[in-house]
Formats: C-alpha cells, sequence, structure tokens
C-alpha cells in the first residue's frame, strides 16, 4: 500500500491519503460508518468511518477516520527474517489478533500517542505494519503546526513493536510517505529489509521506486485533486523511477504510486521477484483535507489506477483462475465524495 | 496465448470526460433496516425493512445502504445504534443490521477470498483450525477474567458482539443477543491481514500468483 501525509503550502491545508493494495478478488468494496451510542467519555471514537470489505468490522486497507479527530492508515512491513516466526514470538495464547486491536484502538483513543499505546498491547506478530495516525486537532490552517503529537507512527515486526512521534518530520519536510519499508532501524534490522536494502534499492527506506517519486512529487499536491492524481499515479513504462533491469521490458507496473502488477509480463523476468507479472495492484484511493475531515468525510476512488494506463478489464487481462465473482467487468469508474446523513 | 498480448491494451481505454459525465448523472438507491427489540420477547431482535419499529424506543440500531459496486465499484454502509440500549446490544444490532443490508456482497466476497482457501491445503488448514480456536478461547476466557470496567477488554467484548451479530444476521439465524468467540466464515474475513502471517508461521504453501511479500 502506499500512504501520505502532506501540509499544504503555508499550512492552509492538510491532506492523508492511502491507496490499498493487494489481490483483485479484494475488490469488493463498501465504505463504512458506524455511530454507536456509546458514552464519548468512555469510548471518544465512537463514530468510525472507513474504506472496508463485505462483513469486515475494520477497514484492513487500512484508512479510519475517528470521532476522535484522529485518521489511522498503514502500509505492510514484509518479514524477511523467517526466525521471528516461532512461536517463542507469535502464539495463540496471550495475543490480540492485529484487526482487534486496530478496532480498539480507533475506539479508545483520543490522540496519536493514546492510539500507538494501545495498539501495542498483545502484539500478535501478525499483520506486521508501519501505522500512521494523525491527529487532526492539532492542526489550525494557516498556522504553523506544533513540534509534537501531531504524527505518531508505530512499526510492528513478531516479538517486538516501537512507536516514534514524526511530528517533527511532518513539520521539516512537509510530507511523510509510507510505501510498506518500515523507517525506525531497530524494525529495519529485525525484519531483514537491512539486508536487503544493501542488495536492491527497491527495499530501501528513502530508495525505493515510490519513495523517490513521493520525494520528488509531494510539492505538487495543494488540493483534493492533485492528492488524488498523486496518489493514483503509475506511469511506469516513463517514469524514471520505475526501470529495472527486467526483460522483455525495462520497467515494472509495481514501480507507481498505485501498483499495476497485473500488466507486468508473465513468464517475464524481474530483478525483484515482487516487480514481475503479479494478482497485486492498487485497488482504491482515499484521502480528506480539513474540511472534509471535520465532517468526517474522504474521497474515494474504486478499482486500479488508469490513464494513462488501461482501464482494469477482467475480459482482458492474464490473470487468469482469479475470483471475482460479483465484480464489474471493466473498473473505469471516478471518484465518490462520501457525505454521511 | 496470453503472454503474447501487449501488457496493456490501447483499446479499452475510456475518456475521463465520459467518466465524469456518466457519474454525474447517476442516481443511488439507497434501503434501510430498523433492528428492533421483538415486542413480545425482550430477549429477541427484529430486523423491519424501513427506518422505524413499532415504537421508538424499540429501536436498537438503523442501517441504509446503496449497493454501487456497478457504478462506482463501492457500497455504501452508515450504520447507528441508539444510545438507549446497553452497549453489548447496541453492538450486536450494528452487526445483525450489516449482516441483513450487505448479505449479497458478503457472499461474494465469501466466494473470492474464504471458500477456496483450504482447497490443496489441508494440513495447513487443520494447524491453523487449531490455533485459532485455541486463540478465540483464549480470548472467551480473558474477557470473562478481566473486570468488566476494563476498557480494552471490554472493547474485545463489544467487537465479537458485533462480529456475532454479523454472522446470525447473515447466516438468518435467531437474533439473540449473545456473544459468540466462533470461528466461522465471517471471522475468517476479519483476520485476512494477520493471515499473510499466520501463513508463514504455519507453513502454508504459497500459491504461484500469491505476492511474495504478503500484505496490503
Amino acid at each position: 500500500c502506499s500512504g501520505f501525509v502532506k501540509l499544504a503550502p503555508g499550512n492552509k491545508d492538510l491532506f492523508i491519503s492511502h491507496v490499498s493494495m493487494s489481490s483483485l478478488s479484494w475488490m469488493q468494496r463498501i465504505l463504512k460508518i458506524y455511530k454507536f451510542g456509546y458514552d464519548v467519555n468512555e469510548v471518544p471514537g465512537h463514530i468510525l468511518t472507513f474504506s472496508s470489505y463485505p462483513g469486515a468490522l475494520v477497514s484492513m486497507d487500512d484508512y479510519t477516520i475517528t470521532s476522535a479527530g484522529l485518521t489511522s492508515i498503514e502500509t505492510t512491513i514484509a518479514i524477511f527474517n523467517n526466525e521471528l516466526y516461532t512461536d517463542k514470538y507469535m502464539k495463540p495464547e496471550g495475543q490480540v489478533h492485529c484487526w482487534i486491536r486496530s478496532m480498539i484502538s480507533n475506539l479508545l483513543a483520543k490522540t496519536g500517542k493514546q492510539w500507538v499505546d494501545i495498539f501495542g498491547n498483545y502484539n500478535s506478530g501478525t499483520y506486521n505494519n508501519q501505522w500512521t495516525v494523525l491527529d487532526w486537532k492539532h492542526f489550525t490552517p494557516g498556522q504553523p503546526i506544533p513540534d509534537k503529537d501531531v504524527l505518531w507512527i508505530l512499526e510492528q515486526t513478531p516479538g517486538y513493536f516501537e512507536t516514534r512521534d514524526m511530528s517533527w518530520y511532518l513539520k521539516k519536510y512537509t510530507y511523510f510517505s509510507s510505501y510498506n519499508i518500515p523507517f525506525l532501524p531497530k524494525i529495519s534490522e529485525r525484519s531483514g529489509f537491512d539486508g536487503k536494502s544493501k542488495q536492491f534499492s527497491w527495499y530501501e527506506w528513502g530508495g525505493s521506486p515510490r519513495a523517490r517519486i513521493f520525494d520528488r512529487d509531494h510539492n505538487k499536491v495543494t488540493d483534493i485533486d492533485s492528492l488524488m492524481a498523486l496518489m493514483r499515479y503509475n506511469d511506469y513504462t516513463h517514469d524514471e523511477f520505475a526501470k529495472c533491469n527486467c526483460t522483455p521490458f525495462p520497467y515494472t507496473g509495481e514501480g507507481g504510486i498505485s501498483a499495476r502488477g497485473d500488466l507486468n509480463v508473465p513468464g517475464g523476468t524481474y530483478e525483484v521477484e515482487s516487480m514481475g507479472f503479479r494478482d497485486h495492484a492498487g485497488l482504491d484511493f482515499k484521502g480528506t483535507n480539513y474540511e472534509m475531515f471535520k465532517k468526517m468525510q474522504f474521497r474515494a476512488w474504486g478499482g486500479p489506477p488508469y490513464d494513462p494506463l488501461p482501464v482494469f478489464d477482467w475480459n482482458h487481462t492474464n490473470l487468469t483462475n482469479v475470483r471475482h465473482f460479483g465484480q464489474p467487468d471493466v473498473w473505469n469508474f471516478t471518484y465518490v465524495d462520501l457525505e454521511w446523513e | 496465448l496470453h503472454a503474447e498480448r501487449k501488457p496493456w491494451a490501447e483499446d479499452n481505454r475510456v475518456p475521463m470526460e465520459k467518466v465524469l459525465s456518466d457519474h454525474s448523472s447517476a442516481k443511488f438507491k439507497y434501503e434501510y433496516v430498523a433492528v428492533c427489540v421483538n415486542s413480545t420477547d425482550e430477549t429477541l431482535l427484529d430486523i423491519v425493512h424501513g427506518k422505524e419499529c413499532k415504537n421508538a424506543e424499540s429501536r436498537v440500531a438503523l442501517g441504509k445502504y446503496s449497493n454501487q459496486v456497478n457504478t462506482t465499484g463501492w457500497g455504501i454502509l452508515e450504520i447507528e445504534t441508539f444510545a438507549s440500549h446497553s452497549y453489548d446490544v447496541q453492538a450486536y444490532a450494528a452487526g445483525v443490521a450489516e449482516g441483513e443490508l450487505t448479505r449479497l456482497q458478503i457472499y461474494y466476497h465469501y466466494k473470492n477470498t474464504i471458500e477456496t482457501m483450504c482447497t490443496n491445503h489441508t494440513l495447513f488448514c487443520k494447524r491453523l483450525y487449531k490455533y485459532l480456536q485455541k486463540n478465540l478461547d483464549w480470548l472467551r476466557s480473558e474477557v470473562i477474567a478481566q473486570p468488566p470496567t476494563d476498557p480494552f477488554w471490554r472493547q474485545v467484548n463489544l467487537t465479537f458482539a458485533q462480529l456475532t451479530g454479523i454472522y446470525d444476521s447473515y447466516s438468518k439465524r435467531n437474533l439473540t443477543p449473545e456473544i459468540g468467540f466462533d470461528l466461522h466464515p465471517i471471522y475468517m474475513m476479519q483476520l485476512a491481514g494477520d493471515m499473510f502471517d499466520l501463513n508463514k508461521l504455519l507453513n502454508k504453501t504459497a500459491d504461484p500468483l500469491d505476492y511474495p511479500e504478503g500484505g496490503r
């Protein structure tokens, strides 16, 4: 997945956005709002709005706005260190799976710090993510953001997690991007990204294609439309950062902010396995700005990115044997701006 | 055959102007359900299609749903519960409303993501079943052991109440507000992200098209 937090020029606006990437069989989608009649003092996040899936109680993307004034997103950290997959770190007793901890953090947390503190309890070592939690309560349009408590991250591996206040980073660089690579050194070491990044910049925090595209293009984001354009960006046949030592073509559809692994060549040779032809693409876009956030609204676009890439069409894809019951054949939709009752 | 085609095709591009114009003219229908306390047996809930129960006090939850999957790619769901009822009943009723309104999409999602997960992976699924059942048993025991005022464990309980509501409603079972810690397909839908690592822990053989760095 790709996650992105951005301060507009002059701090006139603030954006948080996310693109979910997964199997294309996961395109049965539902945008949800839960408004529980719980006491707001006990359950600050008693209203939750999120992009989700049928039957799912949590986002799972993740992209959730809470009535406590928080937005939580995540991108997954792969674990290359197989030694972490043991009953020393992952066990059925004493641990609570990620989906439950994310639900409870969204419901109970008043602040970003509280969110990561709650989430860290009973670490199951499953769905190891870099979580990014934005606290909108510290943002006033046109004013400098404070030095702390605007943006917290949490990174998890089996048996270990770490949190950090990244408000300084947002203030200094005006953006924070998340692209499936850990930021925190100890997480990088434990997960195995340290070693991988020495071999391939594909795995390097700050050096991977998406990191470089975000760094190059974050200044183009000034409003919700330009935010959407960046998050759906994929022009892999022309973008220098999507180039690879691959055949028959020297680029990969995974080298965009929103991936299109389905457009890579079956049987092609790719220098990193995850650059190749796969049942894997950006499934959506979600984004909100300050005005939308105040009404717990966000903009959502369903389906893999197109323009300049071709529209995803189940009748014209090299992906065969991928289940897609109930899905439209052609994913040529545009965005919806949610307005809850 | 497929490998000979270009990785993308010019012929299925749709001009952005057409997409936006089609979208702006779309009209979306909404369906409502109310979840109400049964008038003769207060231990049961009823689903009423529409917004109102027979009397206002008996309304525990209200759900609103628009299935726009074929026009925007999304279903849009709103669930509201009412403070005059206990948290447990509210959470269960929220699930009931969702299960009723989104049954068709749950079914499709089940077909796409759950139905075949154990095909050719029988031994893995036996290990998984054992692991998940043990975890559910532990969660149940903790919910009982912890003081009911503990915020974390109270929310664990409410989360499973909501999950039980979805399952009961989807499966058209009697709607008795209960909290089950049971392994069923709706529970498996929650675990999608967690499964990336449970697959590795429990040595599932990777399928050929799986993304090698499983995640979202």
